[in-house]
């Protein structure tokens, strides 16, 4: 289960 | 982060700088739109739900703070300013916020990237930005003449989302599974609305006349 990957764009 | 980016935040910080300075300075906020400023609001509120859980980089956080400060007092601006809300004409921005909001609200319980309360807040705040600019659109059409500030804030606007299109080629190519349809073609929509927009300004500019959009 891949950890949430935070969005890294504004 | 890459140029495109780059350059996409500083074009979409100069949107907010523009318009900011435009109701700050002249103290009027005639030909614009409440309604898209508070779907602006709205957007970075929930698309920023992280802002103090997840740590990106300092850039990062202090580009959400202005985004969300700046959007928030272009709000307080125009309904609480007493000299400002003079010049908000409420009888011309008549667009109803609901009519794009559900839509959005929906469309992000169902396509999503992750069935999470935060993921479907980022995802309805990626479609909300699309369709965020049409009640200010609409309000041109409507007051046909516009200020050069507003043509600005407006062309500016649009640009930064065409830059973000070069920012996710470039990382298409460049970085392994970097894939985000959704974002895609929400950004993709989004720069579209503005094309017939950026038509007339650029023909504006020019044949150097006064931008009028066509009735």
């Amino acid at each position: 289960e891949d950890k949430e990957k935070p969005h890294d764009e504004l | 982060m890459n140029i495109f980016r780059l350059a996409g935040d500083m074009t979409h910080l100069m949107s907010v700088i523009v318009l900011l300075l435009k109701i700050h300075t002249i103290k009027s906020c005639a030909g614009i739109s409440l309604k898209t400023q508070e779907l602006y609001a709205l957007v970075f509120a929930t698309r920023y739900l992280d802002i103090f859980t997840d740590f990106i980089s300092l850039y990062n956080t202090i580009m959400k703070l202005i985004f969300l400060a700046s959007s928030f007092s272009i709000v307080w601006y125009m309904r609480q300013h007493k000299i400002v809300r003079r010049s908000y004409d409420k009888d011309q921005d008549t667009f109803r916020h609901l009519f794009l909001i559900l839509p959005c609200l929906l469309l992000a319980l169902f396509i999503n990237e992750k069935f999470t309360f935060k993921e479907v807040m980022w995802t309805f705040s990626l479609f909300l930005e699309a369709v965020a600019i049409l009640p200010q659109l609409v309000l041109l059409q409507r007051t046909r003449n516009i200020d050069n500030l507003t043509g600005q804030y407006v062309f500016l606007l649009g640009a930064y989302r065409a830059l973000y299109i070069l920012n996710w080629i470039y990382r298409y190519f460049t970085e392994p599974h970097y894939v985000h349809w959704i974002t895609w073609i929400s950004g993709l929509v989004q720069t579209l609305l503005y094309a017939d927009f950026f038509y007339y300004y650029f023909n504006s500019w020019k044949n150097n006349v006064k931008l009028q959009l066509p009735a």
